[in-house]
């Protein structure tokens, strides 16, 4: 389940989105015991200025994106905008049954989309 | 067979062979790996959704409760169990040896093993007459013979009481801690009064395997100066 964006377009500034990944609609929900699902989010948005400086308390904002967004302010044919991306992601555990019926308790990083940035 | 398309690809993302098909018999998840989890995941259960507090962080790859590093732990249930003949009631010196064997074949050769926790619980009975001066259990390598036989013993321990689960360290002692993990394990059981009295019926073994699969572990990144 996705954020839908609004107007159809890039859906204003880069920000995270909400995207829900549920295991049952992954068809997984008769091997994985918990969680049933995860808040996986997404990043979209427009890089221009004043987009590409970083929000309040968001992560720092990269020069060579500043710059890029400068370059398109100036001259939009000198190459796009920055791209919005995650900036900060965070891990998930699974809890399953596998084929050996062993109950398996993983561990994954970057799973997770807490901040997205210009970059 | 995997399954083709998106599907394919995240399994693989998430390190795994091949799609489960699901417990084949349906057992109850023990409680040790419901606390692990929650103890990982603690917004996650509760709320069904995930929330990460501002400025968490979990160091990656380590399990904080069993205080090793490892990004996969894995419950696994004793093979042996239903093999075993029930015991029969016998004098404290005819106490008898049970086989156990644990199926290890889902550890892939790149995982390194931080902890093997062997976990047997005992029935009540044997918990109740215990003798004052406790037990001594013994693991030993079973060989390939069907049925329990002596073999090399790998480890004795001190057991005062039979209420609580009896745990016994087997990494370093089974294998050696920087070897990669055998497909199979068999073990020789035995609890012995350490004074004349009945001998305990083991209910169910299990082992707690941690292990880290340095594929799926990213060094954590450093903060921006």
């Amino acid at each position: 389940k996705a954020e839908p964006v609004a107007g159809g377009g890039l859906g204003g500034a880069c920000r995270a989105r909400r995207l829900y990944v549920s295991f049952r609609e992954v068809g997984w929900h008769r091997w994985v015991i918990a969680p049933r699902g995860f808040l996986a989010n997404y990043c979209q948005g427009q890089c221009a200025l004043p987009a590409a400086l970083s929000g309040p308390g968001g992560p720092p904002a990269l020069n060579h994106a500043v710059l890029r967004a400068l370059m398109h302010a100036a001259t939009p044919r000198a190459g796009g905008l920055p791209c919005c991306v995650p900036a900060r992601l965070s891990p998930i555990s699974m809890l399953f049954f596998d084929n050996s019926d062993n109950v398996v308790l993983r561990h994954y990083e970057d799973m997770v989309v807490d901040e997205c940035g210009c970059r | 067979p995997v399954p083709p398309g998106p599907a394919a690809a995240l399994l693989q993302a998430l390190g795994l062979r091949d799609a489960p098909q699901g417990a084949p018999t349906l057992r109850p998840v023990p409680p040790v790996m419901w606390r692990l989890f929650r103890r990982r995941d603690p917004q996650e259960t509760r709320s069904g959704l995930r929330r990460t507090p501002p400025g968490a962080t979990l160091q990656p790859c380590h399990v904080e409760e069993l205080g090793v590093a490892g990004n996969i732990v894995r419950h696994i249930p004793d093979r042996g169990a239903a093999a075993r003949p029930p015991e029969p009631a016998s004098a404290a010196a005819q106490c008898p040896e049970w086989a156990v064997v644990f199926d290890l074949s889902a550890v892939e050769p790149a995982e390194r093993p931080s902890r093997a926790r062997l976990e047997l619980r005992f029935a009540a009975a044997a918990a109740a007459a215990a003798p004052a001066s406790g037990w001594e259990l013994s693991v030993a390598r079973a060989g390939e013979a069907a049925g329990p036989d002596p073999g090399a013993v790998l480890l004795r321990q001190a057991v005062p009481a039979l209420e609580s689960p009896v745990r016994a360290e087997l990494l370093g002692a089974a294998w050696a801690p920087n070897a990669s993990v055998p497909r199979s394990l068999r073990l020789a059981l035995a609890l012995r009064p350490r004074a004349p009295a009945a001998c305990a019926r083991l209910a169910e073994a299990s082992l707690l395997l941690v292990t880290l699969d340095p594929r799926l572990c990213h060094p954590l990144a450093r903060p921006r100066r």
